[in-house]
Protein backbone atom coordinates (compact mmCIF):
# COMPACT_ATOMS: atom_id res chain seq x y z
CA UNK A 1 0.00 0.00 0.00
CA UNK A 2 1.50 3.28 -0.60
CA UNK A 3 2.40 5.49 2.32
CA UNK A 4 -0.07 8.38 2.68
CA UNK A 5 0.91 12.07 2.25
CA UNK A 6 0.11 12.67 5.87
CA UNK A 7 2.48 9.10 6.69
CA UNK A 8 5.79 10.45 4.85
CA UNK A 9 4.77 14.60 6.44
CA UNK A 10 4.53 12.40 9.86
CA UNK A 11 7.92 10.53 9.20
CA UNK A 12 9.84 14.12 7.81
CA UNK A 13 8.85 15.84 11.22
CA UNK A 14 9.94 13.08 13.07
CA UNK A 15 13.19 13.12 10.90
CA UNK A 16 13.98 17.02 11.64
CA UNK A 17 12.46 16.79 15.23
CA UNK A 18 15.15 13.72 16.00
CA UNK A 19 17.96 15.18 14.48
CA UNK A 20 17.39 18.56 16.20
CA UNK A 21 16.59 16.92 19.64
CA UNK A 22 17.65 13.14 20.21
CA UNK A 23 20.80 13.30 18.18
CA UNK A 24 20.25 11.47 15.39
CA UNK A 25 22.55 11.97 12.45
CA UNK A 26 21.54 13.76 9.62
CA UNK A 27 22.26 11.47 6.04
CA UNK A 28 22.13 8.57 4.36
CA UNK A 29 22.18 5.57 6.22
CA UNK A 30 23.05 1.70 5.28
CA UNK A 31 19.80 0.04 4.07
CA UNK A 32 18.09 -1.20 7.19
CA UNK A 33 20.09 0.99 9.65
CA UNK A 34 18.01 4.07 8.94
CA UNK A 35 15.32 2.66 10.24
CA UNK A 36 16.71 0.95 13.39
CA UNK A 37 18.20 4.21 14.29
CA UNK A 38 14.97 6.11 13.89
CA UNK A 39 13.07 3.36 16.27
CA UNK A 40 16.05 3.90 18.70
CA UNK A 41 15.56 7.81 18.72
CA UNK A 42 11.58 7.83 18.77
CA UNK A 43 11.82 5.37 21.88
CA UNK A 44 14.35 7.48 23.52
CA UNK A 45 11.77 10.58 23.14
CA UNK A 46 9.00 8.32 24.11
CA UNK A 47 10.79 7.18 27.12
CA UNK A 48 11.42 11.18 27.98
CA UNK A 49 8.29 12.26 27.97
CA UNK A 50 6.82 9.01 29.63
CA UNK A 51 5.06 7.98 26.46
CA UNK A 52 4.18 4.01 26.03
CA UNK A 53 7.25 3.37 24.57
CA UNK A 54 6.97 1.83 21.34
CA UNK A 55 8.99 2.77 18.65
CA UNK A 56 6.32 3.76 16.42
CA UNK A 57 5.30 6.92 15.62
CA UNK A 58 2.13 7.08 16.96
CA UNK A 59 -0.51 9.73 17.52
CA UNK A 60 0.36 10.93 20.90
CA UNK A 61 4.26 10.58 19.70
CA UNK A 62 3.83 12.71 16.54
CA UNK A 63 1.32 15.08 18.87
CA UNK A 64 4.23 15.54 20.83
CA UNK A 65 6.72 16.57 18.34
CA UNK A 66 4.38 19.40 16.62
CA UNK A 67 3.71 21.40 19.95
CA UNK A 68 5.74 24.63 20.74
CA UNK A 69 8.87 24.28 22.14
CA UNK A 70 12.44 25.19 23.11
CA UNK A 71 15.17 24.49 20.58
CA UNK A 72 17.65 22.80 22.84
CA UNK A 73 18.30 19.49 22.89
CA UNK A 74 16.46 16.60 25.55
CA UNK A 75 19.52 14.77 25.34
CA UNK A 76 22.51 13.80 24.09
CA UNK A 77 26.18 16.23 24.60
CA UNK A 78 25.04 20.03 24.27
CA UNK A 79 27.89 20.83 21.23
CA UNK B 1 22.29 19.30 34.15
CA UNK B 2 24.38 19.59 30.96
CA UNK B 3 26.97 16.83 30.65
CA UNK B 4 30.36 18.02 32.82
CA UNK B 5 27.32 19.70 35.34
CA UNK B 6 28.30 23.30 33.34
CA UNK B 7 27.51 26.71 35.70
CA UNK B 8 28.99 29.61 36.15
CA UNK B 9 32.25 30.03 38.41
CA UNK B 10 30.65 33.29 40.03
CA UNK B 11 27.26 34.41 41.74
CA UNK B 12 27.30 37.71 39.99
CA UNK B 13 25.99 37.11 36.32
CA UNK B 14 25.99 40.24 33.84
CA UNK B 15 22.88 40.35 31.23
CA UNK B 16 22.46 42.43 28.00
CA UNK B 17 19.37 42.92 26.10
CA UNK B 18 20.53 43.56 22.72
CA UNK B 19 17.45 44.19 20.95
CA UNK B 20 13.68 44.21 21.41
CA UNK B 21 10.33 42.12 19.44
CA UNK B 22 7.94 44.83 18.25
CA UNK B 23 5.50 42.51 19.83
CA UNK B 24 5.42 44.31 23.24
CA UNK B 25 7.07 47.78 25.02
CA UNK B 26 10.43 47.64 25.74
CA UNK B 27 9.75 48.08 29.22
CA UNK B 28 7.48 45.09 29.29
CA UNK B 29 10.46 43.02 27.49
CA UNK B 30 12.60 44.68 30.67
CA UNK B 31 10.56 43.44 33.02
CA UNK B 32 9.55 40.18 32.13
CA UNK B 33 13.44 39.50 31.57
CA UNK B 34 14.23 40.60 34.70
CA UNK B 35 11.16 39.04 36.81
CA UNK B 36 12.66 35.63 34.76
CA UNK B 37 15.84 36.10 36.30
CA UNK B 38 14.12 36.23 39.33
CA UNK B 39 12.62 33.41 39.59
CA UNK B 40 15.99 31.72 39.67
CA UNK B 41 17.58 34.27 42.07
CA UNK B 42 15.12 34.07 44.72
CA UNK B 43 16.50 30.53 45.35
CA UNK B 44 19.65 30.28 44.67
CA UNK B 45 22.99 33.18 45.98
CA UNK B 46 23.17 34.12 42.14
CA UNK B 47 22.76 37.74 41.49
CA UNK B 48 21.94 39.61 37.85
CA UNK B 49 23.29 42.88 36.92
CA UNK B 50 22.30 44.55 34.00
CA UNK B 51 24.85 46.10 31.38
CA UNK B 52 24.26 48.08 28.23
CA UNK B 53 27.64 47.90 26.61
CA UNK B 54 30.22 45.29 25.64
CA UNK B 55 29.83 41.86 26.13
CA UNK B 56 27.45 40.30 29.48
CA UNK B 57 27.83 36.40 30.53
CA UNK B 58 23.91 36.56 28.99
CA UNK B 59 23.14 38.20 25.73
CA UNK B 60 19.63 38.44 25.10
CA UNK B 61 17.99 38.90 21.20
CA UNK B 62 15.62 38.38 19.62
CA UNK B 63 15.80 36.71 15.21
CA UNK B 64 14.36 35.39 13.00
CA UNK B 65 15.80 31.82 11.05
CA UNK B 66 19.33 31.90 10.91
CA UNK B 67 20.27 34.60 13.17
CA UNK B 68 24.05 34.24 13.23
CA UNK B 69 24.83 31.26 15.63
CA UNK B 70 24.49 28.48 12.84
CA UNK B 71 21.62 27.12 15.15
CA UNK B 72 18.21 28.74 13.11
CA UNK B 73 14.86 29.29 13.95
CA UNK B 74 11.79 27.93 11.65
CA UNK B 75 9.25 30.25 11.64
CA UNK B 76 6.12 30.65 13.49
CA UNK B 77 5.17 28.10 16.50
CA UNK B 78 7.48 24.84 16.38
CA UNK B 79 11.07 26.70 17.83
CA UNK B 80 10.25 29.59 20.56
CA UNK B 81 13.69 29.38 21.96
CA UNK B 82 17.25 28.64 22.53
CA UNK B 83 19.81 29.16 25.02
CA UNK B 84 23.23 28.37 25.56
CA UNK B 85 24.90 26.78 29.15
CA UNK B 86 27.19 28.50 30.64
CA UNK B 87 31.01 29.41 29.58
CA UNK B 88 32.61 32.03 27.41
CA UNK B 89 31.51 33.54 24.36
CA UNK B 90 28.23 32.17 22.75
CA UNK B 91 28.13 30.06 26.75
CA UNK B 92 24.45 31.53 28.58
CA UNK B 93 23.52 33.66 25.44
CA UNK B 94 19.56 32.96 25.05
CA UNK B 95 17.88 33.74 22.08
CA UNK B 96 14.16 34.02 20.95
CA UNK B 97 12.19 33.54 17.42
CA UNK B 98 10.97 36.96 16.39
CA UNK B 99 8.45 35.31 14.38
CA UNK B 100 6.65 34.26 17.43
CA UNK B 101 3.85 36.33 18.93
CA UNK B 102 5.33 37.17 22.18
CA UNK B 103 2.93 38.46 25.20
CA UNK B 104 2.21 39.08 28.60
CA UNK B 105 -0.73 37.14 29.26
CA UNK B 106 -1.74 33.15 27.88
CA UNK B 107 -2.12 34.14 24.71
CA UNK B 108 0.42 32.99 22.24
CA UNK B 109 3.85 32.61 24.26
CA UNK B 110 4.02 34.11 27.13
CA UNK B 111 7.42 35.95 27.28
CA UNK B 112 8.38 35.60 30.86
CA UNK B 113 7.43 32.26 31.09
CA UNK B 114 9.85 31.10 27.88
CA UNK B 115 12.69 33.64 29.33
CA UNK B 116 12.85 31.56 32.38
CA UNK B 117 12.95 28.44 30.65
CA UNK B 118 15.74 29.28 28.71
CA UNK B 119 17.39 31.61 31.60
CA UNK B 120 17.21 27.94 33.14
CA UNK B 121 19.92 26.61 30.68
CA UNK B 122 22.24 29.99 30.74
CA UNK B 123 22.34 28.91 34.32
CA UNK B 124 22.92 24.78 33.22
CA UNK B 125 19.94 23.51 33.14
CA UNK B 126 19.11 20.77 30.32
CA UNK B 127 15.84 19.38 29.89
CA UNK B 128 13.66 17.69 32.56
CA UNK B 129 11.03 15.36 32.04
CA UNK B 130 8.79 16.39 34.93
CA UNK B 131 5.20 17.68 32.66
CA UNK B 132 5.18 20.40 35.97
CA UNK B 133 8.67 21.87 35.99
CA UNK B 134 9.40 24.85 34.25
CA UNK B 135 12.59 22.86 32.96
CA UNK B 136 9.83 20.76 30.56
CA UNK B 137 11.06 20.90 26.72
CA UNK B 138 7.23 22.13 25.70
CA UNK B 139 5.74 25.10 26.35
CA UNK B 140 2.66 25.55 28.80
CA UNK B 141 1.18 28.67 30.30
CA UNK B 142 0.89 28.39 33.99
CA UNK B 143 0.15 31.37 36.53
CA UNK B 144 2.01 32.21 39.69
CA UNK B 145 5.97 31.14 40.88
CA UNK B 146 7.07 28.63 38.06
CA UNK B 147 9.56 26.48 39.41
CA UNK B 148 8.68 22.76 40.59
CA UNK B 149 10.67 21.24 43.14
CA UNK B 150 12.75 19.33 40.52
CA UNK B 151 13.68 23.10 38.81
CA UNK B 152 14.80 24.12 42.37
CA UNK B 153 16.14 20.95 43.87
CA UNK B 154 18.29 21.40 39.76
CA UNK B 155 19.32 24.06 40.56
CA UNK B 156 20.66 24.61 44.08
CA UNK B 157 22.53 20.95 43.27
CA UNK B 158 24.57 23.59 40.82
CA UNK B 159 24.76 26.84 42.86
CA UNK B 160 23.46 26.02 46.32
CA UNK B 161 20.32 27.95 48.18
CA UNK B 162 19.94 31.53 48.88
CA UNK B 163 21.26 32.82 51.54
CA UNK B 164 18.49 34.49 52.55
CA UNK B 165 15.71 32.31 52.44
CA UNK B 166 13.49 34.43 50.39
CA UNK B 167 9.96 32.78 50.45
CA UNK B 168 8.74 30.49 48.23
CA UNK B 169 6.23 28.28 46.91
CA UNK B 170 7.40 25.63 44.80
CA UNK B 171 5.14 23.93 41.99
CA UNK B 172 3.99 20.08 43.45
CA UNK B 173 5.89 17.80 41.47
CA UNK B 174 3.40 16.46 38.41
CA UNK B 175 0.81 13.81 40.59
CA UNK B 176 2.28 9.74 39.45
CA UNK B 177 -0.86 7.92 37.79
CA UNK B 178 0.30 4.90 39.61
CA UNK B 179 1.00 6.06 42.92
CA UNK B 180 -0.99 3.96 45.26
CA UNK B 181 -1.76 6.26 47.73
CA UNK B 182 -3.29 8.74 44.82
CA UNK B 183 -6.37 10.33 45.57
CA UNK B 184 -8.32 12.24 43.08
CA UNK B 185 -10.01 16.18 43.59
CA UNK B 186 -13.03 15.32 40.87
CA UNK B 187 -13.99 13.55 38.18
CA UNK B 188 -16.62 13.85 35.37
CA UNK B 189 -17.73 12.62 31.58
CA UNK B 190 -16.88 14.95 28.97
CA UNK B 191 -18.82 14.07 25.60
CA UNK B 192 -17.81 10.12 26.18
CA UNK B 193 -14.36 11.08 27.61
CA UNK B 194 -13.46 10.85 30.96
CA UNK B 195 -11.45 14.26 33.04
CA UNK B 196 -9.97 13.50 36.13
CA UNK B 197 -8.65 16.25 38.35
CA UNK B 198 -5.56 16.52 40.47
CA UNK B 199 -3.82 19.39 41.50
CA UNK B 200 -2.87 21.56 38.88
CA UNK B 201 -3.28 18.27 36.06
CA UNK B 202 -5.92 16.63 34.98
CA UNK B 203 -5.95 13.36 32.95
CA UNK B 204 -7.75 12.62 30.24
CA UNK B 205 -9.27 9.24 29.21
CA UNK B 206 -10.39 8.32 25.98
CA UNK B 207 -12.35 5.26 24.25
CA UNK B 208 -9.75 5.52 21.71
CA UNK B 209 -6.59 6.13 23.65
CA UNK B 210 -4.83 3.18 25.23
CA UNK B 211 -3.64 5.31 28.15
CA UNK B 212 -4.24 8.37 29.79
CA UNK B 213 -2.84 12.20 28.85
CA UNK B 214 -1.95 14.15 31.45
CA UNK B 215 -2.14 18.05 30.96
CA UNK B 216 -1.64 21.09 32.77
CA UNK B 217 -5.33 22.70 33.72
CA UNK B 218 -3.70 26.11 32.98
CA UNK B 219 -2.81 24.42 29.37
CA UNK B 220 -6.11 23.77 28.22
CA UNK B 221 -8.51 26.39 30.17
CA UNK B 222 -6.37 29.42 31.54
CA UNK B 223 -9.33 31.20 33.41
CA UNK B 224 -9.55 28.13 35.14
CA UNK B 225 -8.11 27.91 38.99
CA UNK B 226 -5.09 25.36 39.59
CA UNK B 227 -7.56 23.44 41.81
CA UNK B 228 -10.36 21.93 40.99
CA UNK B 229 -13.11 20.83 43.57
CA UNK B 230 -15.86 18.96 41.69
CA UNK B 231 -17.15 18.60 38.34
CA UNK B 232 -20.27 17.29 36.64
CA UNK B 233 -21.51 16.75 33.13
CA UNK B 234 -25.46 17.45 32.37
CA UNK B 235 -25.45 15.73 29.11
CA UNK B 236 -28.95 16.82 28.38
CA UNK B 237 -27.70 20.12 27.76
CA UNK B 238 -24.25 19.41 26.80
CA UNK B 239 -22.23 20.99 29.67
CA UNK B 240 -19.57 20.44 32.28
CA UNK B 241 -19.54 22.03 35.40
CA UNK B 242 -17.04 22.55 36.91
CA UNK B 243 -16.59 23.55 40.83
CA UNK B 244 -13.52 25.70 42.79
CA UNK B 245 -14.07 27.32 46.30
CA UNK B 246 -17.39 29.10 45.73
CA UNK B 247 -17.57 29.71 41.79
CA UNK B 248 -18.35 27.55 39.03
CA UNK B 249 -17.48 27.28 35.32
CA UNK B 250 -19.19 25.77 32.54
CA UNK B 251 -17.75 24.00 29.47
CA UNK B 252 -19.21 22.77 26.26
CA UNK B 253 -17.31 20.57 24.44
CA UNK B 254 -13.81 21.85 25.67
CA UNK B 255 -15.04 25.99 25.19
CA UNK B 256 -15.83 27.57 28.05
CA UNK B 257 -18.96 28.98 28.55
CA UNK B 258 -19.79 32.77 28.31
CA UNK B 259 -21.64 34.32 31.50
CA UNK B 260 -19.51 32.03 33.68
CA UNK B 261 -18.08 32.22 36.43
CA UNK B 262 -20.76 32.24 38.62
CA UNK B 263 -21.26 31.87 42.59
CA UNK B 264 -22.27 28.18 43.60
CA UNK B 265 -25.09 29.82 45.79
CA UNK B 266 -26.67 30.94 42.73
CA UNK B 267 -27.66 26.80 42.60
CA UNK B 268 -29.71 27.29 45.76
CA UNK B 269 -26.65 26.60 48.06
CA UNK B 270 -26.71 28.21 51.69
CA UNK B 271 -23.66 30.34 51.88
CA UNK B 272 -22.42 28.70 54.48
CA UNK B 273 -20.91 25.95 51.88
CA UNK B 274 -17.76 27.42 51.06
CA UNK B 275 -16.95 24.33 48.54
CA UNK B 276 -18.19 21.35 47.17
CA UNK B 277 -16.39 18.13 47.37
CA UNK B 278 -17.36 16.49 44.53
CA UNK B 279 -20.57 16.20 42.07
CA UNK B 280 -22.17 13.88 39.99
CA UNK B 281 -24.83 13.60 37.96
CA UNK B 282 -27.44 10.77 37.80
CA UNK B 283 -28.94 10.16 34.51
CA UNK B 284 -31.48 8.07 35.53
CA UNK B 285 -33.52 10.64 37.42
CA UNK B 286 -31.53 13.95 36.33
CA UNK B 287 -30.63 14.35 39.68
CA UNK B 288 -26.81 16.15 40.48
CA UNK B 289 -25.79 15.28 43.62
CA UNK B 290 -23.59 17.72 45.32
CA UNK B 291 -21.31 16.24 48.04
CA UNK B 292 -20.45 18.75 50.39
CA UNK B 293 -18.25 17.65 53.81
CA UNK B 294 -20.21 14.71 55.68
CA UNK B 295 -23.67 16.03 53.58
CA UNK B 296 -24.81 15.70 50.23
CA UNK B 297 -27.21 17.72 48.14
CA UNK B 298 -29.62 17.02 45.48
CA UNK B 299 -30.39 19.71 42.87
CA UNK B 300 -33.09 18.96 40.22
CA UNK B 301 -31.56 19.98 36.63
CA UNK B 302 -35.32 20.26 35.12
CA UNK B 303 -36.32 22.74 37.35
CA UNK B 304 -32.83 24.47 38.11
CA UNK B 305 -33.49 24.66 41.84
CA UNK B 306 -32.47 22.21 44.74
CA UNK B 307 -34.58 19.48 46.25
CA UNK B 308 -36.26 19.69 49.23
CA UNK B 309 -35.10 17.43 52.05
CA UNK B 310 -31.51 17.84 51.41
CA UNK B 311 -28.95 17.94 52.85
CA UNK B 312 -28.61 14.83 54.46
CA UNK B 313 -26.11 12.11 55.52
CA UNK B 314 -23.34 10.32 53.46
CA UNK B 315 -23.18 7.94 55.45
CA UNK B 316 -26.96 7.01 56.44
CA UNK B 317 -27.64 7.01 52.62
CA UNK B 318 -24.62 5.23 50.95
CA UNK B 319 -23.84 2.77 53.92
CA UNK B 320 -20.06 1.37 53.42
CA UNK B 321 -18.35 4.32 51.91
CA UNK B 322 -17.20 6.46 55.14
CA UNK B 323 -18.50 9.84 55.75
CA UNK B 324 -16.65 11.52 53.06
CA UNK B 325 -16.01 11.55 49.13
CA UNK B 326 -13.59 13.55 47.00
CA UNK B 327 -15.09 13.02 43.39
CA UNK B 328 -17.41 10.57 41.84
CA UNK B 329 -18.99 9.57 38.74
CA UNK B 330 -22.64 7.73 37.85
CA UNK B 331 -21.99 4.97 34.86
CA UNK B 332 -24.84 2.62 33.91
CA UNK B 333 -26.50 2.24 37.70
CA UNK B 334 -23.55 2.30 39.54
CA UNK B 335 -22.24 5.11 41.13
CA UNK B 336 -18.40 4.97 41.25
CA UNK B 337 -17.20 7.22 44.64
CA UNK B 338 -13.67 8.22 45.28
CA UNK B 339 -12.61 8.81 48.81
CA UNK B 340 -8.58 8.88 49.27
CA UNK B 341 -6.96 6.21 47.63
CA UNK B 342 -10.53 3.91 47.39
CA UNK B 343 -13.24 3.78 44.98
CA UNK B 344 -16.40 2.54 46.43
CA UNK B 345 -18.54 0.90 43.40
CA UNK B 346 -22.24 1.88 44.77
CA UNK B 347 -24.75 0.20 43.08
CA UNK B 348 -28.01 2.54 42.91
CA UNK B 349 -30.48 0.08 42.63
CA UNK B 350 -29.20 -2.29 45.32
CA UNK B 351 -28.41 0.49 47.92
CA UNK B 352 -25.19 -0.97 48.63
CA UNK B 353 -21.39 -1.26 47.63
CA UNK B 354 -20.31 -4.39 45.47
CA UNK B 355 -16.66 -3.56 45.11
CA UNK B 356 -14.00 -1.70 46.10
CA UNK B 357 -10.82 -1.02 44.30
CA UNK B 358 -8.03 1.26 44.34
CA UNK B 359 -8.34 4.86 42.94
CA UNK B 360 -6.38 4.48 40.25
CA UNK B 361 -7.35 1.21 39.23
CA UNK B 362 -9.48 3.85 36.24
CA UNK B 363 -5.93 4.71 34.36
CA UNK B 364 -5.27 1.07 34.52
CA UNK B 365 -3.14 0.82 37.18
Amino acid sequence: KPISTEEKDKAVLAKKYLQRFYGMPAGLQRPGKSSDLMQQKIREMQEFFKLEVTGKLDDKTVELMEMARCGVPDVAEYN
Amino acid sequence: HFPRDLKWKTTNVTFRILNYTPDLKKKVVDRAVRKALNVWSKVTPLRFTKTFDGTADIMISFGTKEHGDFNPFDGPEGLLAHAYPPGIGIGGDTHFDEDETWTEDYHAFNLFLVAAHEFGHALGMAHSSDPGSLMYPVYSYAKGFPLSEDDIEGIQSLYGENPDHEKFKPKPIAPEKCDPELSFDAITELRGETIIFKDRFYWRLHPNMPEPEQTLIKNTWPEIPNKVDAAYENPERDVVIIFSGIKMWALNGYTLVDGYPKYIHKLGLPKTVRKIDAAVNIRDTGKTLLFVDEEYWSFDEQTGTMDTGYPRSIEDDFPGIGDEVDAAAYHYGYLNLYHEHTQFEYSYSARKVVRIMRANSILNC
